[in-house]
């Protein structure tokens, strides 16, 4: 099982858009997916329409004890694709996973006994937090979506320091699989600029894939569904598949 | 001194945005502001051109030792406009402030009695964890800015009850003086369904105001100011000016 966690600190530049859409064109092109939902916002949830039925369900179970983690995995209405759905408990949590930074670890340990996933991608909160740390240490890759714009430049070398503490002392295994330029407008001066100097600085670990800004992808959760179901021929579609494929080949690369 | 604080767990939505400009029109109108930056990312400080001297300098050392907090406020080259800025130390921090919920509160306190600030502002990170509760348990009012978008508008209620646990437990003073709609593009479905559905709900804790997206208040902070000196005839400066003023009357009301 590759497992893949969507890791930015700063907030609001896509982490969520960008698991729910490429977990679900990984299932398109036949792959199996577990997609786990980190954040007590539970918007990966939400946004795929599953609304987890009992508080004490999901990942916040899963976390508390990884040997029944295989019974709080739920299915959604698309083919290929699983789900551990985040209730609000999870929140509660942050303080216990503090002292257990491989709780997720476990947890994934556990679900590729029993189930034959091809992928994991992690949803987790914008911090560097308990349940962040976790989904690090978990991972074997990272996604790193950046939003072009200033605030969401500043914040990188940060986080890939951070990255390289965890790698040091929790998952020798960690990469990074690649940096994905998110809502990237072009007619915007300052998009092109922020792109452009994280290729400079970053150079091949930048995606080719690049998503543009667009409606429709911010729309798709409203409807509980990713956007290959919801607006398929539409720009934001489009790239999100054409991630899905770029992950795919740096994923047999390694 | 008046203690406002701009909280959402939701990242992304404009808090620091609204903190930056918020204090920076403040200031404008005649008023003494003192903008606390408690998100270790630092935006609000590079976003007004702080940055701090020394990581062992600002926020994080005020908060450990609150006595010394006045030292640590730094002028910026806006009048009336003084800023705690963050350090990266400050992601450090949260272990120690997690036992500590009143660090923050000590740390204005001793601000007020030594200088004269009128109004504090203060810029915590994109969660729920110590610095915000840190920020909800120091502050007397609160400004929550969604932006319109699906995402955001799941995450008020549970922020509400979270503010509702501190005022119960740690600040019984603590208000919500607004709820602030940002980002919105009234041309887009969406943005205007959110931001109906907002008003619906919470009816007169809306602010009239309404932040507009606008490339130019993306645009200030690589510059290093608020919207008021980058850009001050556009539709975000307007805005933000406007918001000023409604904050003003709000306050005088309580
Ligand atoms: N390419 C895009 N074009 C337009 N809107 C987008 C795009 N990608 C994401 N959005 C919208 O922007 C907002 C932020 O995206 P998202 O919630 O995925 O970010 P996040 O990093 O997961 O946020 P958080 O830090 O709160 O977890 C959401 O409302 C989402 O619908
Ligand atoms: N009205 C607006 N129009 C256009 N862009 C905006 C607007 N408000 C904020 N932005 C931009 O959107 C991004 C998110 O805003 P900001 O960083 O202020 O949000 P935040 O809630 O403080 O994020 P975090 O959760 O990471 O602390 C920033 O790049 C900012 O420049
Ligand atoms: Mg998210
Ligand atoms: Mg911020």
């Amino acid at each position: 099982m590759k497992k893949i966690a969507l890791v930015n600190q700063k907030g609001g530049v896509g982490k969520t858009t960008t698991a729910v859409n490429l977990a679900h064109f990984l299932a398109m092109a036949g792959h199996t997916v577990l997609l786990v939902d980190l954040d007590p916002q539970a918007n990966a949830s939400s946004g795929l329409g599953v609304r987890p039925a009992e508080a004490d369900s999901g990942t916040y179970r899963a976390l508390l004890d990884p040997q029944s983690a295989t019974s709080c995995v739920e299915t959604t209405s698309y083919p290929r694709l699983s789900i551990l759905p985040a209730t609000p408990d999870l929140a509660g949590a942050t303080i216990d996973l503090a002292r257990e930074p491989l709780a997720l670890a476990r947890v994934l340990e556990s679900v590729d006994q029993k189930r034959d996933f091809e992928y994991a991608i992690i949803d987790p909160p914008p911090s560097l937090g308990p349940l962040s740390i976790n989904a690090l240490a978990a991972a074997d890759s990272l996604v790193v979506p950046v939003q072009a714009e200033y605030y969401a430049l500043e914040g990188i070398a940060h986080l890939l320091q951070s990255s390289q503490r965890v790698r040091q002392s929790l998952n020798p295994s960690l990469g990074t699989l690649g940096i994905l330029m998110t809502m990237v407008d072009r007619r915007v001066n300052l998009a092109r600029q922020v792109e452009q100097n994280v290729r400079d600085h970053f150079r091949h670990l930048v995606f080719r894939t690049v998503v543009p800004r667009n409606t429709k992808l911010s729309e798709s959760p409203s409807f509980g569904a990713p956007i290959g179901a919801y607006a398929p021929r539409t720009a934001g579609a489009i790239a999100y598949q054409q991630l899905a494929e770029e992950v795919i080949s740096r994923v047999k690369a390694l």
